[in-house]
């Protein structure tokens, strides 16, 4: 179950060496290290087709929540999570706008992105970033979890 | 915090971190035994929050979200180096990365029974966190977040939606990247992406309009309409172009390196790999498009 158009070989080789599973504290009885496991996979049984119940419940316990999404990808693109937060009918608190932020080594300000605030709810995009938006835009995806959780303003 | 848990050495590493970590296992209910990766702030780890990720699949391992996306590590392209990545969430977080449900990554269960679901992973999970809270009881009072990504998209609110009645828990709330929140939300919008960036024409939109979409409505729900035969005819291309035609689907401008994309071929009637399509030589629509990217590559040098 290796995901398309990855390549993660490094990772695969680093984990299943025997030192780095001894340091891990791994019993030699584990499996091999994979990206997915297909025993996993096939057998298991999908409950729910949307989330609305489940953001609704901690929604309405105050709890604050973030929805952010890389806009280049197409496995669970922003446009899906856009409609889906919109039809959770949370009070809007900020108009969607442009996010920013100053690369490393310039002095430039950049858009990092775009952010829609509404009440306990923020969506938020990532400009130029895929599925693993941590990993295609480090430096963004740093400020923007610090944002969510110091509470700072886009 | 568990002594024997502690990664006292980290392989490949040229200077050992300042800051703690520790990885052992987790008990979820009967004989699961979760593999958690536990990494202290570089901050302040008595005050700063406490932030579980989780990666998605369903059935893909927490541990590739450390070593890749924003943990304090890198591999190098060897398999063996590891360097620092500047930019890792531990500098604002405790990180707890959890490999779950049990058969993923180093988790596994004792009675190898492997089959699983939504409801009985958000249990695992918060029997889990439960057992993470005995074991680092100095974290308890800590601001606590449920975080992840893809798969994610169900993982983390269903286990939020139970967290959120477990007073001994100072759960303060959860984040979603690329997750999957709703299943057809996600279809549709897949198609409007693809129009709105090119990848399919206005023919094959116009039969999409005229098949799939209904008079009144704001948009097109295709999923709805997938079973009407003109429609289904007119979304096979679409999932061809995103899914099947050398495209990287996680990162549309991003290169395609390796591991295999499926697709439905006609011709022989059977599910095949991507990269076997690319090697079709006397196939039309790859051999043009190979032949664009060709051309291109040869004239992109005096391109201004």
């Amino acid at each position: 179950l290796t995901p398309p158009c990855l390549n993660y070989s490094n990772v695969v080789k680093y984990l299943n060496t025997a030192e780095v599973r001894k340091q891990l504290h791994i019993p030699d009885m584990v499996q091999k290290w994979d990206i997915c496991s297909a025993v996993v996979g096939m057998g298991y049984k999908r409950l729910y087709s949307s989330m609305d119940k489940q953001y609704h419940k901690v929604l309405l316990a105050k709890k604050k929540v973030m929805v952010y999404n890389g806009d280049v990808d197409m496995a669970c693109n922003f446009l899906g999570d856009e409609w889906f937060v919109e039809s959770l009918n949370q009070k809007l608190v900020t108009e969607r706008k442009a996010w920013h932020y100053t690369p490393e080594g310039t002095t430039s300000t950049q858009v990092a992105g775009f952010v829609k605030q509404f009440e306990n709810l923020a969506l938020v995009t990532v400009r130029g970033a895929g599925h693993m938006v941590p990993t295609d835009k480090p430096q963004p995806a740093l400020i923007m979890i610090t944002n969510y959780l110091q509470d700072k303003p886009f | 915090a568990p002594p024997a848990e502690e990664i006292k050495y980290m392989p490949g590493l040229h200077k050992q971190p300042y800051w703690k970590q520790y990885s052992g296992y987790l008990n979820a209910t009967g004989t699961k035994q979760l593999h958690y990766w536990f990494v202290q702030s570089a901050n302040k780890p008595s005050e700063d929050p406490l932030v579980l990720w989780m990666n998605g699949g369903p059935g893909c391992s927490s541990d590739l979200g450390l070593l890749s996306e924003h943990g304090p590590f890198r591999i190098g392209k060897d398999g063996a180096s590891v360097s620092y990545n500047p930019h890792a969430w531990n500098n604002v977080a405790n990180m707890m990365y959890l490999e779950a449900p049990a058969g993923v990554g180093f988790s596994y269960s004792q009675d190898k029974n492997y089959t699983t679901d939504d409801d009985q992973v958000a249990l695992d999970n918060h029997m889990a966190l439960k057992n993470f809270f005995l074991k680092f009881p100095e974290y308890a009072k800590n601001d606590f977040y449920i975080t992840g990504e893809s798969y994610g998209g169900i993982y983390v609110p269903t286990l939020s939606a139970r967290v959120v009645d477990d007073t001994a828990i100072n759960f303060k709330g959860f984040v979603v990247g690329n997750g999957l929140s709703d299943d057809e939300m996600n279809s549709d919008s897949l198609v409007y992406f693809a129009y709105y960036h090119g990848l399919i024409g206005d023919s094959l939109w116009s039969g999409l309009s005229k098949y799939c979409c209904q008079g009144n409505m704001t948009r097109c729900a295709f999923s709805q309409s997938r079973g009407k035969e003109e429609c289904g005819k007119a979304l096979s291309p679409v999932t061809e172009i995103v899914y099947g035609s050398g495209l990287n689907e996680y990162n549309l401008y991003g290169t395609c390196e390796g591991g295999n994309g499926i697709y439905f071929d006609e011709e022989t009637n059977k599910v095949a790999f991507t990269h076997q399509k690319w090697q079709m030589k006397n196939n039309p629509y790859v051999s043009q498009k190979m032949k664009f990217i060709q051309d291109f590559t040869n004239v992109e040098d005096h391109l201004r």
